[in-house]
């Protein structure tokens, strides 16, 4: 690999040279003869992703000369005729793209009237390369070139000028191309060399994840162009895809990019296609993510707001809680091949979310328990050994409510509580009643009333009998 | 030996009339004055004698338009398919230079100049001072374009091609005419692909047919191969095709001229597998010159 | 560059298509 790389490189120095060369001498078909003979390295299927984006970078890094010196001589009214056509006689495709998308670039720099038509062009033409790798970087090429250029206005004065909606459809075709490609190099070759293509994927993924930083990037998208165009166009991609490695960088792609307000108001049409990927989709993360962003948010407004503590900013119009909880429960319905403890980290994660977010909403607490038991009854488990790993994150759902609220008193408010207490084994009983004494004692809990004091001491009972 | 003359031959307007570039026997390109069916061809002939002062005997001198075609492998005959001539002299002495206009009019000229492998069709004037030992003879080709006006009818070609279980395309092109600066818009839709395919290229194939009957001359030569995609589709994929014609060395389609031989192009659809086999399909195309203006 | 950026419609691909195995 280093050998071919260095080897390409060298072509590429030299062609770069030669054409800066022909640039001085302001011979431009010269120079794009150079251009096309560097670019003519792009072609090759010998590099491995890196090698290959090592010479992809210094290959368009030399483009930035071609594109300057073009925008240079269009700015002082030199335009080449028909430039956009000219390139398009390289016989070669990769070349021929590349050149297309840099000098597409500066038409549209110089000209915004012909940005709408050249944008569709471009994203249209690169459908000519079909080789994953390849249509991989040079779709990647074309997001970078338009990346101050995309049209981000409502309402153009002039269409021709695209709007925002332009853009959205740019973006959008551009992912859905790179997607394309992205699942289609998980197909390729042989299955022995399964792994090896994985992380080759893996390498590749910040590519096709740039168009959502893209599509994120646009001001004039307001929350309801994302409700009703970037993320359905996002999600049919994701979902129908099929493809576990795409799917689960995707949504998590989806959560960091794009604002928390947009989350807010379309949980359930992302919840509800978490519910739809594919089996190898570690949904459990990606969910858990969500909440853990929306806490965050919640937190940070909560301090901004200066609202006093225990209220959330979230709008109450946005049943947070129910609206995960349904989700979770459809999610964990139809996701039957989840593991159980996924299932319950699920459970974990929602009572986190209320704590966070609704901190005196106990019930919602209770009802995740509630839910939990449930699972656990319709699974007819009972007496959880400490030896088996969901025990783990089930004793994590009880610690936490007692981390909490560090008051037995409202412990024992959760009726769902004591039911799952019962289904742990005597060891993790034991464990747990220890856990909640100290928590007693480190609180200095006072139990006023006999009844309470009955309803501690029934937690209690594996430290008594 | 005794007195000779240099023959010129000065066309009138020729500081105005367009040059185009012909290709000669040997390949290479020559600038000739462009004339169109129907133009009038006229100027002037100037004889410059190589002794000024001794006269030169001639039995007359005339010029020719000649319109002929030569087919390679009989280079004896060539086929004249227009020939027109006027006498500019009567025999008699030159005993000066002398310039001779002369005129012909609205010519008829049905057919495009043409240098091929095979084949070749000229215009050319032809000046004689005729003699008894040996003619002077000057000769001039003249480059002739055949223009079109819009064809009437000019569909799109639609196409399913295929073969059975491995690959299944159908392959469009906007139009089944092209003039020669015109743009080939088209595109391939996968029906069914079970081929590993490497990638597809557009070849543009320009075939000369000369001679009828047993000897038929054919001579196959791509102007142009054009990559169109680079990888392996999936079924429901649609690869653009946009070919422009206007930089490659293309003449008009030329049908059974004179009955000596036909100029046919055709856009070869090629397909390389992975194992470097190829598949293709050929389709023909219709090119015509459409005027400047 | 009207002509420049002439294309045919295209049928667009259906999702299962797009994202099917390669035969």
């Amino acid at each position: 690999q280093d050998k071919l790389l260095s080897d390409a490189l060298g072509i590429v120095r030299s062609q770069a040279f030669q054409m800066k060369r022909c640039l001085d001498k302001t011979r431009l078909m010269d120079a794009l003869k150079c251009a096309s003979t560097m670019l003519a390295e792009l072609r090759t299927s010998l590099l491995s992703p890196k090698s290959y984006y090592e010479l992809y970078m210094a290959i368009t890094n030399e483009l930035c000369h071609l594109e300057l010196y073009l925008l240079d001589e269009f700015q002082k009214g030199r335009k080449v005729a028909d430039l956009y056509e000219l390139v398009q006689y390289a016989g070669n495709i990769v070349p021929r793209l590349y050149l297309l998308i840099t000098v597409g670039l500066v038409y549209i720099k110089t000209n915004s009237a012909l940005k709408r038509s050249i944008l569709k062009d471009l994203v249209e033409m690169c459908r000519g390369v079909q080789h994953p790798l390849r249509g991989l970087f040079l779709r990647n090429y074309l997001l970078q070139c338009t990346r101050n250029i995309l049209p981000d206005v409502v309402q153009a004065e002039d269409e021709n000028e695209g709007n925002v909606f332009d853009a959205i459809d740019f973006v959008l075709m551009n992912f859905a191309e790179m997607n394309k490609l992205w699942v289609r190099m998980q197909h390729q070759g042989h299955s022995s060399e399964k792994s090896r293509r994985e992380k080759e994927r893996e390498e590749l993924k910040i590519l096709v994840g740039t168009n959502l930083v893209r599509l994120s990037q646009l001001e004039s998208a307001t929350l309801e162009t994302y409700q009703k165009l970037i993320l359905p166009g996002i999600l049919e991609q994701v979902v129908s895809c099929r493809d576990a490695i795409a799917q689960e960088y995707l949504m998590e792609c989806i959560i960091q990019v794009f604002p928390d307000e947009f989350h807010l108001q379309t949980l359930d049409p992302f919840l509800k296609s978490c519910a739809q990927l594919q089996s190898g989709v570690n949904v459990k993360n990606i969910i858990i993510s969500l909440i853990d962003r929306l806490a965050a948010y919640n937190q940070r407004n909560e301090k901004a707001a200066g609202v006093e503590e225990g209220a959330s900013v979230i709008p109450a119009e946005v049943q947070l809680f129910d609206v995960f909880s349904v989700q979770i429960a459809n999610i964990v319905q139809t996701r039957t091949d989840m593991p159980l403890e996924d299932t319950i980290s699920l459970q974990v994660a929602l009572v986190i979310l209320a704590q966070k977010v609704y901190p005196d909403r106990v019930d919602y607490v209770d009802k995740v328990l509630e839910t939990t038991t449930q699972i656990l009854e319709r699974l007819n488990l009972n007496n959880i050994s400490h030896f088996l790993s969901v025990n783990q994150e089930l004793s994590r759902l009880l610690r936490i409510c007692v981390d909490f609220y560090n008051n037995a008193l409202t412990i024992i408010q959760l009726k769902n509580f004591c039911p799952l207490l019962d289904k742990f084994d005597y060891t993790s009983r034991k464990s747990l009643a220890l856990y909640i004494v100290m928590n007693i004692l480190e609180n200095e809990t006072f139990i006023p009333t006999a009844d309470e004091t009955d309803s501690v001491l029934a937690m209690l009972t594996p430290l008594i009998k | 030996f005794g007195q000779s003359a240099e023959i010129d031959i000065v066309f009138d307007g020729a500081e105005t009339r367009k040059m185009v570039e012909v290709k000669t026997e040997d390949g290479k390109k020559e600038k000739m004055l462009l004339y169109y069916d129907g133009e009038t061809v006229k100027g002037k002939v100037n004889v410059t004698l190589k002794k000024p002062g001794n006269k030169l005997e001639h039995q007359g001198i005339k010029i020719e338009l000649i319109g002929q075609i030569e087919l390679f492998y009989d280079r004896g005959n060539h086929h004249e398919f227009a020939s027109l001539v006027k006498e500019l002299a009567r025999p008699g002495d030159l005993i000066q230079n002398t310039s001779y206009p002369f005129e012909f009019a609205n010519v008829e000229k049905p057919f495009e100049v043409y240098g091929g492998a095979n084949v070749r069709l000229r215009y050319f004037l032809r000046v004689t001072i005729i003699r008894r030992l040996s003619d002077i003879v000057r000769e001039v080709d003249i480059a002739v374009h055949t223009l079109c006006s819009y064809p009437d009818l000019n569909n799109p070609i639609k196409m399913e091609v295929g073969i059975e279980d491995c690959l299944h395309i159908e392959f469009e092109y906007n139009k089944s005419k092209y003039h020669l600066k015109d743009v080939i818009v088209g595109k391939i839709y996968f029906l069914l692909v079970r081929i590993k395919i490497k990638h597809m290229e557009i070849a543009i194939i320009k075939r000369e047919t000369t001679g009828s009957g047993p000897n038929i001359f054919t001579e196959n030569d791509t102007i142009a191969k054009y990559e169109i995609m680079d990888g392996a589709p999936v079924k429901g994929e649609s690869i653009p095709i946009r070919v422009f014609l206007a930089g490659y060395d293309l003449t008009p389609t030329m049908r059974d001229i004179n009955k000596k031989f036909s100029v046919k192009y055709f856009l070869n659809l090629v397909l390389m597998d992975t194992e470097d086999r190829r598949y293709f399909k050929q389709q023909e195309i219709t090119l015509w010159r459409k005027s400047e203006k | 560059t009207a002509d420049a950026t002439r294309r045919l419609n295209i049928k667009k691909q259906t999702l299962d298509d797009a994202y099917a195995v390669p035969a």
